[in-house]
């Protein structure tokens, strides 16, 4: 699942209709407005979101305002007459149009009656926009982009796992049993609290996360740039955006890694088979595509990595494939081993006269987070929220200049720091003892 | 028969721009999209509808074109999200 980065800062949210369809009749008011609570329902029996329907004298003003319309419809985004673009909504924020959800009148709206398109599987996709999902390339999902006929039947329609656990990421699991079915119409839906929790949408915490830097690890994986950092990773692609401002479980995308998995190491795509390895601890798993392959995972042992003193090494800090001349490098330590992966699965161990010490990367840190190929070949070398580039083939440049992650991978305005914590929340929230109390 | 090819093609550009396939064009240098731009935006389209692989605009790949659909890109970057914002204003 992808996830907009943009959430309502509030649990109580309102809904209205404002208009019913009105090129083709097939649905009645009395029948829209049940579709319209139940495919809200469908997000609100896993979250703790609470929908209400507007009254009258509130419905201009609700949160989520849907509505019927037509080819241009002054919102920017015109219809297309019948088929072709079926619907669309706003994502959550402080914009007017926040949440708004609009239907292409000129399609023939039904319910279970694969003549037209089902108005409930629609809006139970459309609102999944509003509350600030993304589309899905998942199979089952309700956020596939494309219409995929009747979900069947409002009152036993359950979320797929790939939508209850994208719509969890952003407003948590619900505490409280199921939301009460609306058996009839709007009606009997809860009233509006008679004051709504107003105020700016506050930023998402994992924004000022990303822009603080401190990657644990960055790869470059089937052209794209992965950065991981404890249980979570962000995506940039070829085009250099970043898939979404929030970032992805790494357990909910990488397919087969301990469940209590809150760290990567390092990770890089295999030159001779394009597997993906992950390095966490004294151990490395091996990927097809994002499931790891049987036997996995193995001791960091097999590499055959022994440190200059002797040691064996028990860690990797970084590791990457040099465009220059298509070897594998790891580092660990103050350290760095070359291997020549070849077409046999068994590793060979490092070539012969390594390990060397990573100073000889001249201007790079000598113990980088990690390092990948990008670009024109060049290796970029990320430390905290820094990253340095040594052109193609280069180890020895006179000078490499130092630049910001945060600003040119992660789309921040600025680094940001961890802010300290204040002494007043440190004594007011927890014991605080030395060794003499 | 070249014309229904060449419209199936534009329509095809057409419609990874708006899904956020491809950049918006910028109409400054009015620069062509590239063939390995295009080739690739088919490609990533194919991956994310869980088609085959190919690169081009087959059969597959222009029945999903034609398939009605939420008119939201399904790429959303930062310069689509910024215009947005701008456009909303």
């Amino acid at each position: 699942y992808a996830t907009t980065g943009l959430r309502w800062t509030k649990s109580d949210i309102t809904w209205s209709v404002q208009n019913y369809p009105s090129v083709h009749k097939r649905l009645t008011p009395t029948q829209v407005d049940p579709i319209i609570s139940y495919a809200l329902k469908a997000w609100s029996d896993v979250t703790n979101l609470n929908f209400y329907g507007a009254s009258s004298s509130e419905k201009d003003r609700a949160d989520i305002r849907i509505s019927f319309a037509r080819s241009l419809h002054d919102d920017g985004y015109p219809f297309d007459g019948k088929g072709g673009t079926l619907a669309h909504a706003f994502f959550p924020g402080e914009s007017d149009v926040a949440g708004d959800t609009h239907f292409d009148d000129d399609e023939i709206w039904t319910y279970l009656d694969e003549s037209g398109t089902d108005l409930f599987a629609v809006a139970v996709h459309e609102f999944g926009h509003a509350l600030g999902l993304s589309h899905s390339s998942s199979s089952p999902s309700i956020m596939k982009p494309y219409y995929q006929g009747s979900v069947g039947d409002v009152g036993s329609y359950i979320l797929p796992d790939d939508d209850r656990e994208a719509i969890q990421s952003l407003y948590g699991r619900k505490i409280s049993s199921p939301t009460p079915s609306p058996n009839k119409p709007t009606s009997h839906l809860p009233k509006p609290p008679a004051t709504y929790p107003k105020g700016p949408v506050k930023p998402d915490p994992s924004i000022q996360n990303r822009c603080e830097g401190g990657f644990d690890a960055v790869a470059n994986l089937r052209g794209e740039v992965f950065f991981f950092k404890g249980p979570y990773f962000w995506r940039i692609q070829r085009t250099g955006s970043l898939v979404s401002f929030q970032p992805a479980h790494i357990k909910n995308f990488w397919m087969g890694l301990p469940p209590t998995t809150n760290k990567v190491d390092a990770v890089y795509e295999r030159k001779v088979d394009n597997a993906i390895i992950f390095f966490i601890g004294s151990q490395y798993w091996v990927f097809k595509n994002t499931e790891v392959l049987p036997g996995y995972p193995r001791p960091l042992s097999d590499w055959g990595m022994i440190t200059q003193d002797g040691r064996k090494v028990m860690r990797v800090d970084a590791a990457f494939i040099w465009a220059h001349n298509g070897k594998t490098y790891i580092f660990s330590g103050g350290e760095f081993w070359r291997f020549s992966e070849g077409r046999e699965t068994e590793l060979r161990g490092p070539d012969t006269g390594y390990p060397r010490n990573t100073n000889l990367w001249k201007g790079a840190p000598s113990n980088p987070d990690d390092v990948i190929t990008w670009g024109q070949g060049d290796a970029y070398f990320f430390k905290d929220n820094s990253y340095w580039v040594l052109k193609n083939g280069e180890m020895d440049q006179t000078s490499v200049t130092k630049k910001s992650t945060a600003v040119d991978w992660m789309m921040c305005q600025q680094e940001t720091t961890k802010a300290p914590e204040s002494p007043r929340r440190r004594e007011g929230v927890n014991c605080y003892c030395d060794n003499s109390a | 028969h070249s014309a229904p090819v060449k419209d199936q093609y534009s329509r095809g550009v057409d419609w990874l721009s708006r899904y956020g396939y491809l950049p918006p064009l910028d109409p400054r240098t009015g620069q062509l999209q590239s063939k390995d731009g295009i080739e690739r935006a088919i490609r990533e389209m194919q991956r994310f509808a869980g088609l085959k692989e190919t690169g081009k605009l087959d059969s597959d790949t222009l029945t999903l074109m034609n398939t009605p659909r939420c008119s939201l890109p399904d790429i959303i970057g930062i310069e689509d999200k910024l215009k947005k914002r701008r456009r909303k204003r």
